[in-house]
Order: C-alpha cells, then structure tokens, then sequence
C-alpha cells in the first residue's frame, strides 16, 4: 500500500 | 517532484516568509491571529518529527527545518517581542483551540493508515493543518479592513493548497497506484475553506480597491 509510506510530500 | 508540487512548496514558503517580513519591518502583527500561527506550529512539529530519522531527500528535510524555524519566529515575534507583542490583537483573536485540536486528535485516532504514534501523529497533522486557518479567518472577518500584506499572506497560503490539489491530479494521473485518500480530503477541504476568501480577494483586486470583508 503505497499510502502508508506516501510521506515524500510536505 | 513536478512542477505543481514545487510550486506549491514555494507560494508556501513565499507566504510564510511576507508574513514574517512584515511584521519584522512594520514591528506590528496587527491583524494576525496567533492561534492560527501556533497551531501551524503544532501541524509542523507533530507531522516533521521524523525528520532525525527518516530522511527522503535533502529539498523536504531543508523544507521542514524552514517551516519549523520561520513559523517559530513569528510566534515568538508575536509572543515575545516587546514592541511587536504590544500589537496583537488578543481581544478579537478569540476562537477555541480546543475545538479544533480535539476533534483532530479523535479523529486521527479513529482514521489513520497504521496505528502506531508516529503515524497517528502525522495523520493528526493533516487534519489540522486542513482547518487551522480558521482562526485567522474569523479574525479577519471581525475586523473587517484586511491590510494588504495579511490579505496575500492568506491568498498565498490559499494558492499553495490549490497548487496541492494540482499535483494530486498530476500525480493521480501519471504514477500507476498512487493514491492518499485522507491526503486528499483533507486537502479539499482546506483548499475550500479559502473559496469564500479568494471570492473577494479578487474582487476587490479586480476594482482595484483595499480588501473589505462583509460582515
């Protein structure tokens, strides 16, 4: 799940 | 990275950054709510406190040091500097944090990815950060004539959320399985808060008039 690790936006 | 995205990193950047210069040279934070201020501080702290150990590229941690620096000195401009503090608008600046913090702070319990602190924390930033603007709307609703400079700081602020949305579709349609639907609600309605704001902020740009909310 990409969501989980979706933090590259600020 | 796409343009979009970087766009809107720099309008909020760029909107940050009018806000801290105005106050530094007029020495005056008529007009500004603190309580928006420091709840965008809790949105940065609670959402970048990964920033010792979970490093994505140098552009976000250099990103996130600035927000957390320039938004920690305006509230310290604001609650500290002896002319500058003499100006805020404690009186009109009066809406609850509470109503804001606790209902995020259930609601990330209540909806998140994966319930672990850090996670729980950053999906509590993002559904601050869609409603901390409040404040500081209410107050400019209450005291009417909008100086220029808090008028595009909250225009600006307004564009960057736009410039989101932007990438989002961007991305939506060029990265096969991407998808961030709490991202994405929450950043529509963030962005939608600023609609009735943007409405006349353009006019009054359009008649070449100062900025005057109705009542």
């Amino acid at each position: 799940r990409k969501e989980l690790e979706a933090k590259d936006e600020l | 990275m796409n343009l979009f995205r970087f766009a809107g990193d720099i309008l909020h950047l760029l909107s940050i950054l009018v806000l801290l210069l105005k106050i530094h040279a007029t020495k005056s934070c008529a007009g500004i709510s603190l309580k928006t201020q420091e709840l965008y501080l809790a949105v940065f702290i609670t959402r970048y406190l990964d920033l010792f150990w979970n490093f994505h590229s140098l552009y976000n941690s250099v990103f996130k040091v600035v927000y957390i620096g320039t938004t920690s000195m305006i509230v310290w401009y604001m609650r500290r500097h002896r002319n500058v503090k003499l100006t805020y608008d404690r009186d009109h600046d009066t809406f609850r944090y509470l109503f804001l913090v606790a209902p995020c702070a259930v609601l990330s319990l209540l909806i998140n990815a994966r319930y672990n602190l850090f996670e729980i924390l950053w999906t509590f930033s993002i559904y601050l950060e869609a409603v901390a603007i409040l404040p500081q709307l209410v107050l400019l609703q209450r005291t009417k004539n909008v100086d220029n400079l808090t008028g595009n700081y909250v225009f600006l602020l307004g564009l960057y959320r736009a410039f989101y949305i932007l990438n989002w579709v961007y991305r939506f349609a060029t990265e096969p399985g991407y998808s961030a639907w709490l991202v994405w609600i929450s950043g529509l309605i963030q962005t939608g808060l600023y609609l009735d704001f943007f409405y006349y902020y353009v006019q009054a740009w359009k008649q070449s008039k100062k900025l005057q909310l109705p009542s």
